[in-house]
Formats: C-alpha cells, sequence, structure tokens
C-alpha cells in the first residue's frame, strides 16, 4: 500500500476482509445478535445469509429500541425476534474496485460500509479509521 | 467556514456546540445513561459533572458488558451501578484552538473527542464526521 498514491488506491486496499469481520446471520434470535455486539464491542455489524450474501447491517440501537417498553427494556423478547425484521437494509455497498474517492463519499455518513461483489456477496468492510489513516499519511507527505 | 482553508481551520470550527450534546452526569444510574443513549441513537455520549466540567464518556458497550451476567443480562443491576463507576476516562481531550491536523490526528482512532477549556469545562465535541466532510472539500476544490 505504502507505493500507491491515494488516486491509486481502491476498496480492496483499505477494506478489513470478510474473514476479520464479526457478523450475524439473518435468521439468528436477537439475543445472539446482541451477544456478538456485547463480545466483539462492536456498535453494528454486517448480516449475512447462509451463502455468505450481504443482506444488511444490525445494531445495538435497533435491538435495543425494539425491546424498549414503557416500564422496561422487556429482555423476553430478545428470543423472539430474528435479526432479518430488525436489520437495516438502507447501507451503501461498495465494490472492492471503487476507487479511494468514492470511498470517502460513503463513510462520511455510515461508520463502516460493506465491499460486495457483482453477484451481492460479502467481501469485506470499509471503515472511517482506514480511510482517515490513509488522508493523515497523505496530508504528512 | 468556506473562506478557511484547511490549515486555518480550528477544533473551534468543527465541533458541535455543549448545547447541542447529548451527555449524562457522573452519578446517574446505568439505567438512566442506557436510556439516554438508546433514545438519542448514539453509541457512547460524554460524562460531565454538575459545574459542567468533563469527566469522561460512556457508552452502550461497557454499561451491557457490565450487566452481562452467565446466563442473561442482569437489568437490575442496572439501577444499581452509578456512571463514573463504569465511565471511560482514557480518551483524548482538544482545546478550541488545536489545528485541523491535530484534530483529525486525534479522531483516527476514536469516532469523537471532547472539546475542553483551560479549566477543564465542556465546550463540545469534536466528530470524525466533521472532519471527513471537510477532508472531502479539500480533496475536490
Ligand atoms: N476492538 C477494537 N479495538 C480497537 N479499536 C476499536 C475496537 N472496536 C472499536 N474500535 C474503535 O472504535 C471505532 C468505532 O467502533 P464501532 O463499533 O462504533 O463501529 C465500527 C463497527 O461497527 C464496524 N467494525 C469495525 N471493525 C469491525 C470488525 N472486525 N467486524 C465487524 N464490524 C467491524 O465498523 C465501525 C467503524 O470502525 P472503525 O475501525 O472505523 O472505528 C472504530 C475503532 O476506531
Ligand atoms: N441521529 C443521527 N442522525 C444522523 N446521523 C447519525 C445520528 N446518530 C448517528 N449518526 C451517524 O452515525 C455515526 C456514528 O454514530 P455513533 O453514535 O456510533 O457515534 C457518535 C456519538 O457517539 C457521538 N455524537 C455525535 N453527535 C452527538 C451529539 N449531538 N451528542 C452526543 N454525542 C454525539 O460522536 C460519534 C461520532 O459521530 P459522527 O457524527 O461522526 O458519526 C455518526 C453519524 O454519521
Amino acid at each position: 500500500i505504502q507505493e500507491l498514491t491515494l488516486l491509486d488506491l481502491k476498496a480492496e486496499h483499505l477494506m478489513i476482509a470478510s474473514e476479520k469481520v464479526a457478523h450475524v446471520q439473518m435468521n439468528n434470535p436477537l439475543e445472539h445478535a446482541l451477544l456478538i455486539l456485547v463480545k466483539s464491542g462492536y456498535s453494528a455489524v454486517p448480516v449475512l445469509d447462509t451463502s455468505y450474501k450481504f443482506k444488511g447491517t444490525i445494531g445495538k440501537n435497533v435491538i435495543l429500541n425494539r425491546i424498549l417498553g414503557l416500564e422496561r427494556f422487556e429482555m423476553e423478547k430478545l428470543s423472539e425476534i430474528e435479526v432479518h425484521e430488525v436489520m437495516n437494509k438502507t447501507i451503501p455497498c461498495l465494490n472492492r474496485e471503487d476507487d479511494f474517492f468514492t470511498c470517502l463519499k460513503t463513510v462520511i455518513d455510515y461508520p463502516f460500509v460493506c465491499v460486495v461483489d457483482d453477484e451481492g456477496y460479502f467481501d469485506g468492510i470499509l471503515t472511517r479509521r482506514a480511510i482517515l489513516k490513509q488522508l493523515n499519511k497523505y496530508l504528512h507527505l
């Protein structure tokens, strides 16, 4: 990555590859998803189907909002609701060939975006931190 | 802000002023803090004392980690533990006069940093989004 300039960098150079990304499955109960989120420490993670296609993202806030009743957090609902019922499907995606500026523009409004291939299979995630590290390096050259 | 170049920008131009920042107090029970975090939708927020001095930050993950028992989330502990017992005190701070590059460097590892004055009073927060928006603008001029 050192030899490439900002203009040559693509999503594939900056992304965290799929095998290193914590994720959950569409039909997991929210109880499992919340446990994965708390144990991994992440606010949100990608949602995949059984064939490893990207389906959306899920975060702690949408889970907690869903079980927040009038008096308390209704924890028993966590085992009754599945990830696909509350996940966020409107997150933008990138392709591994997308250039740096496309990547920068997409993370302005999202802490991370998913990188998928032409058939929709999950390749990895591109995070704000990866973009900021590159920009900090570029501005100090 | 339009007329200033990147080099002229300081934390005070980019920060969200304190009156627009959701926060909690040191001696609030975790139940109140979790409710503020879920209602506001933020992963983490600043913690202030009663005189509005900055004390640390608190997020959903540290609260949920604290109440995660062997079998379930022990929700009853939320009313027994106070914010100051679990908050993160090691977050870096900025001063409103800090330049853009100092701001950029600090948000590489933190989604937001707090801006405090010389006596430690809370001025506002500087977010990754604010930095990314400026960089995107600068790179397209
Ligand atoms: N275990 C850890 N060790 C060190 N630093 C940590 C960390 N967990 C979080 N952080 C820091 O906190 C930032 C926000 O994390 P968050 O979980 O809200 O938001 C994360 C999370 O939702 C997701 N993410 C990052 N890495 C992931 C992974 N390996 N698997 C799944 N999701 C990931 O992308 C978002 C943006 O990540 P980004 O790296 O830009 O920014 C991260 C990183 O700077
Ligand atoms: N209500 C909302 N409307 C539109 N977009 C929203 C939103 N809530 C969150 N986002 C988007 O999600 C990003 C991550 O939010 P998060 O809550 O994890 O992490 C946030 C949160 O912990 C804190 N934060 C931001 N604004 C705040 C505020 N007004 N009061 C308290 N904390 C705030 O700073 C972190 C970074 O914020 P940043 O703006 O860079 O990045 C935000 C923003 O791009």
